[in-house]
């Protein structure tokens, strides 16, 4: 038996490589799991206690705070080349709480449970009291700047028609009065040029995504539109790893219907393609 | 630590540090 008050479980520095290590690859997992929205990153560590395991290992219990990137999780870039939201944009925080093993010098994920939450409010007027803050995904105003987009675009577009999976972030902007939207589009088997009834699209087998920003500006007597999509080449569907150890399909139907698959492990690098821009 | 010359000074381990630095900024 250890000599003085055992309590079970060893302390380390937040800032301990080690420690670093162990959330940084919490970090990765739950990058890998999330099914819409946008990449994290490590911010901060804020506690570690790292308990034995029997036989073998170390459990690391870790407390993180992590901050919104502007890579969306279907994004191929490397989450180190992905820039934080900044606070002017109304930045996003995680809290984690995760359990990493540490066995034979590798880290696995045991479990990690998230929250996130936007910065208040009055944060954001604080540091930018003009700045347009971030409404719900299903506000009207937002749905409708969405499609219009969407629309705009495929009518410049002389590839596929794409349809939109999902509406990721979005402000009211209230000079000019207008509406920003950042939204995903799917490629499918129509010609967006010749689309004559959208409900006859399909969603590619090898599903092709892109990543939208829009600006919806309302107008004497009308509104006017202005979008830019990333076209981001096909990935691979790898398996994922599990927590259990098994693998996973990225997109099995037996677990997430109809949802985008998660990006891969390893995500090539430099594999974006700029599609047109509207 | 300061102390008398001769006399021992208790040390030991630091406390561990947390939480850890910022790396961007605080929400």
């Amino acid at each position: 038996a250890p000599h003085g008050p055992w309590v079970g479980y060893l302390v380390l520095n937040c800032d301990d490589p080690e420690t670093e290590q162990a959330a940084l690859a919490a970090v990765d997992y739950v990058n890998r799991h999330l099914l819409w929205g946008f990449k994290h990153i490590l911010n901060q560590i804020d506690k570690v206690r790292v308990w034995p395991r029997r036989p073998f290992g170390e459990v690391f219990e870790m407390e993180i705070d992590t901050l919104e990137t502007t890579c969306h999780v279907l994004d191929p870039t490397p989450l180190a080349n992905c820039p934080v939201r900044q606070l002017h944009e109304h930045a996003v925080e995680g809290d984690c709480k995760v359990h990493v093993l540490k066995q034979d010098g590798q880290f696995h994920v045991l479990s990690a449970k998230c929250d996130s939450s936007p910065d208040s409010a009055e944060d954001v007027r604080k540091v930018c009291p003009g700045c347009a803050l971030l409404v719900p995904r299903n506000n009207t105003a937002v749905v409708h700047a969405a499609e219009a987009a969407l629309a705009a675009f495929n009518a410049q577009s002389n590839g596929s028609y794409f349809q939109l999976v999902e509406i990721s972030r979005a402000q009211l902007v209230p000079l000019p009065e207008s509406t920003y939207v950042e939204f995903v589009v799917a490629a499918t088997d129509c010609v967006a040029k010749e689309v004559t009834d959208q409900s006859q699209c399909n969603l590619l087998a090898d599903k092709q995504y892109g990543f939208c920003k829009a600006t919806l500006t309302k107008k004497l007597g009308g509104e006017e539109v202005a979008v830019t999509c990333t076209v981001f080449q096909t990935q691979p569907v790898v398996p994922q790893p599990q927590p259990d150890g098994t693998n996973q399909t990225a997109s099995s139907p037996a677990v997430v219907p109809d949802a985008p698959s998660p990006p891969p492990a390893s995500p090539p690098a430099a594999s974006l393609v700029v599609g047109p821009m509207v | 630590s300061v102390a008398q010359p001769g006399v021992a000074v208790a040390t030991g381990p630091a406390p561990p540090v947390c939480p850890g630095r910022i790396r961007y900024f605080k929400v």
